[in-house]
């Protein structure tokens, strides 16, 4: 049998993993596979587009976990849902936004979407539970911040000297001297970029077959689900 | 009244931070 963790674990270059992987698809589609999931595992794998290159197309839109490993690599690429769905959709990939969900539900019913969403509240019946989901946008957020190290310098001239000359008193000679301190300071900064969560100020209620505690409020999450239509509250 | 979308879980993951 195909030891799919054990192909892995020797190319531990997600990108050479993937190129590996793939090399298996003319062989065994089954393997290939199995050898792509053990590369978005167990490598911090990031690679996107090789993920959704023609290569690989048949196998994302057919085999169930297909969505699902396209949303991890969405999230742990950073979990920008809104430009990596874009990427999607230029490959035709079936997973779509909850704005576009909510904006024609007839549409979306009973379609993968992939929101970025924080849980706000949990309600619990039975087994089941229902989470109230609050929809979160990325934002790139820059300052300028200081590169290396900084330079400082300070300087003292000192300037003495007479001055002959004629005076209205007659000839003379007057001295003195010019004490000057230069200070400087050099330093190089770079804009840095951070990424702020905010509210879209879309929600969900997103229903869970089983309690999970993981799900913990205040934390952003990428969650991968199927449409159900819309509820009047 | 106002209504809210429905969403079945399928799966989640925690985002990465990204490093840019």
């Amino acid at each position: 049998a195909f030891d799919a963790k054990a192909f892995a674990a020797q190319f531990p270059n997600p990108a050479v993993c993937e190129r590996q992987a793939r090399r298996y698809l003319p062989v065994s589609r089954e393997n290939a596979w199995s050898a792509l999931k053990a590369c978005v595992e167990s490598t911090p794998f990031t690679q996107l587009q090789a993920l959704i290159d023609r290569a690989w197309a048949q196998e994302l839109r057919t085999r169930p976990e297909g969505a699902a490993l396209l949303a991890k690599v969405v999230a742990q690429r950073g979990g920008s849902v809104e430009g990596d769905l874009r990427l999607l959709h230029e490959r035709k990939l079936p997973i779509f936004s909850l704005a576009s969900a909510v904006s024609q539900p007839d549409t979306y019913k009973g379609r993968y979407v992939l929101v970025r969403a924080q849980v706000g509240d949990m309600r619990s019946e039975g087994e089941k539970s229902t989470l109230w989901l609050v929809e979160q946008d990325l934002t790139s957020v820059s300052q300028e911040v200081q590169l290396g190290t900084a330079y400082r310098r300070e300087s003292t001239f000192t300037t003495t000297g007479d001055v002959g000359g004629q005076t209205s008193l007659g000839s003379g000679t007057v001295g003195g001297s010019l004490a000057q301190t230069e200070l400087s300071r050099d330093a190089v900064t770079i804009p840095a970029y951070d990424n702020i969560s905010h509210e879209t100020g879309r929600e969900a209620l997103g229903r869970l077959a089983s309690q999970d505690p993981f799900l913990e409020p205040g934390r952003d999450f990428i969650i991968l689900a199927r449409f159900d239509g819309m509820r009047t509250t | 009244g106002p209504s809210i979308p429905v969403l079945s879980i399928v799966s989640y993951y925690t985002p990465h931070p990204l490093v840019v």
